[in-house]
């Protein structure tokens, strides 16, 4: 076994200097790492199953990748080795963001983004790396589902000042301000996409298609008391019938309040809070224009 | 002091509060 | 309150341009230029009560004062209907006339019906006047509220507030003490309710401690 994994490290190691990503991550995979004969230590498999994972990862192949990172989530928790874990959480947020469940990758490249170590063994974290997970976070953000869940990750980000910086900044803060996405907007963004994250998703929708549509129209049930499915069509760019599938979808998943009247073709938006309630924050919002007056007032010693 | 008018005048637009007729069957 | 600190320093800053003693008529009304497109400033009414403007009168460039005061008070329609005697403007600035031509809009209804919006911007259909409204007016801060296609109408919850004209002054000073006599009377009103409220619970309390005796009296005379 032993020699057995030394020729399949020095293959993988050509194969990796060819670029051949997946050959090189499937001789390694050969090396039995669960053997009774011989005794590898945890660190030692734990390396082997990132460094695995990290090779199918080049080649966009998160189903390979995670049947790797889910063995080295159990090698990971009693790793001292924090450039390892490092390399697994980077992985795991990958695999994450190729499998679309672009929130929870958007929470992990947050996390990473904070990292406050700039020399974490003998690999040093420079801040463009640092940068590039934030933008990932915010990416996987505006791709996620519109819904309660995403607002409050918009949120978080837009606050992080380190936000302002990043060239997607203009698009973050559009988002977070739940404002409508024109085209030329959506065209800048896709470019800044990878491949997978621009892919087309069963229903023939992309899947950047599908988030900015879901985000725009939250937006415009924030604009609108209702609208009809060819005005919104023309809104958002899209056919009439698409528009009218996603916003039923949305309903139907409670991540929109309103109805649809398919007679007349229209959608109703509802505001959820009740009409008192809006009277009460009308109220609020009156007192607070009166007090800003009354502090106007007293500043310029009126 | 024309901002303060003009802050004013915002404010009176505001009035009345609320003014649907849905608002006026939930509030009588 | 945001647009007015937004716009804040850049008035202070057109009027001190404007009263700058060196401030020639051919400054003057470039700096109007300047104003009245500038994508951030919806109020003038500072800037015209700078007397160096007055150095505009007879000469080439009176038209400018009266952009400015079109600007503080007027509407699209106003300037249409002078076109002859006004300048050409820009697009940021009939951009901006339009905009401010909402909040005047606004200043009497808060439900805006499309049709009398289409015609005072000058907008041939829906989707052109809806995104108008929500790009120019509600991204833009000056306004908020709500788009009703079925109504085909523009409720407005906020607009900010554009400059007032000396003889609106009366009408606001009547709204506001009117509001005050009606607040007035509203707490007074609750003031009432609320000792109505006291004395009734008073009363009941009495009430129920007078039956819970007479309770008592029966189980002892049983």
């Amino acid at each position: 076994e032993e020699q057995v994994l030394i020729i399949r490290e020095k293959l993988a190691e050509l194969y990796e200097s060819e670029q051949q990503w997946s050959k090189a991550a499937q001789m390694l995979s050969g090396i039995d790492l669960d053997s009774g004969i011989r005794m590898l230590d945890d660190t030692y498999k734990l390396s082997k199953c990132v460094q695995i994972t990290r090779l199918y990862l080049e080649d966009d192949d998160a189903v390979n990748a995670e049947a790797f990172i889910n063995k080295a989530s159990f090698l990971v928790s009693n790793s001292p080795h924090e450039v390892l874990n490092l390399q697994y959480k980077v992985c795991y947020a990958r695999i994450l963001d190729l499998k679309r469940k672009f929130l929870e990758a958007a929470l992990r490249y947050y996390d990473i983004s904070q990292i406050e170590k700039r020399q974490i063994g003998d690999e040093e974290i420079n801040e463009e790396a640092l940068e590039q997970a934030l933008s990932a976070a915010v990416t996987c953000t505006i791709l996620a589902a519109a819904g309660p869940q995403r607002s409050r990750v918009l949120a978080t980000l837009y606050k992080d000042e380190r936000c302002s910086k990043l060239k997607i900044y203009p698009i973050l803060q559009k988002v977070n301000l739940e404002r409508i996405l024109r085209k030329p907007e959506i065209d800048a963004f896709a470019e800044e996409l990878k491949a997978h994250q621009k892919a087309f998703l069963p229903d023939n929708f992309t899947v950047l298609d599908r988030a900015m549509i879901e985000h725009n129209l939250l937006s415009a049930s924030k604009l609108y008391t209702n609208i009809s499915f060819e005005e919104l069509g023309a809104l958002l760019g899209i056919p009439p019938q698409k528009a009218e599938k996603i916003a039923a979808r949305m309903i139907y998943e409670d991540r929109m309040k309103g109805s649809i009247d398919q007679v007349e073709a229209v959608i109703h938006f509802e505001d959820d809070t009740e009409e008192l309630q809006q009277w009460d924050q009308q109220i609020a919002g009156l007192c607070q224009a009166f007090n800003d007056i009354l502090d106007d007032l007293t500043s310029k010693g009126i | 002091d024309n901002s303060i008018l003009r802050q004013v005048s915002s404010l009176l637009r505001r009035l009345p509060a609320m003014e649907s007729e849905k608002f006026q069957d939930d509030f009588l | 309150m945001d647009i007015e600190r937004k716009q804040s320093e850049l008035i202070d800053h057109f009027v001190k341009q404007a009263a700058g003693e060196d401030a020639s008529a051919s400054n003057l009304a470039a700096l109007i230029l300047e104003a009245t497109a500038h994508p951030s400033l919806f109020a003038f009414s500072e800037i015209l009560s700078v007397p160096n403007l007055a150095k505009l009168k007879g000469t080439q460039y009176s038209s400018s004062l009266d952009v400015l005061r079109l600007f503080s008070y007027g509407t699209w329609s106003d300037y249409k209907r002078n076109v002859g005697c006004l300048p050409t403007l820009l697009p940021d600035q009939i951009r901006k006339l339009k905009q401010l031509t909402v909040l005047t809009l606004a200043e009497t209804e808060k439900v805006l019906p499309y049709d009398q919006l289409m015609e005072e911007l000058d907008v041939s259909n829906v989707r052109e006047l809806e995104d108008f409204l929500i790009n120019e007016c509600m991204y833009a801060g000056i306004a908020r509220g709500k788009l009703d296609q079925l109504r085909r109408c523009f409720e407005v919850q906020f607009a900010a507030g554009r400059d007032l004209r000396p003889e609106q002054l009366d009408n606001m000073i009547h709204t506001l003490s009117s509001w005050l006599g009606t607040s007035d009377s509203l707490l007074h009103l609750i003031q009432e309710k609320i000792k109505w409220a006291d004395t009734m619970s008073e009363a009941n309390k009495i009430h129920k401690k007078e039956i819970m005796d007479k309770v008592e009296e029966v189980k002892k005379s049983l």
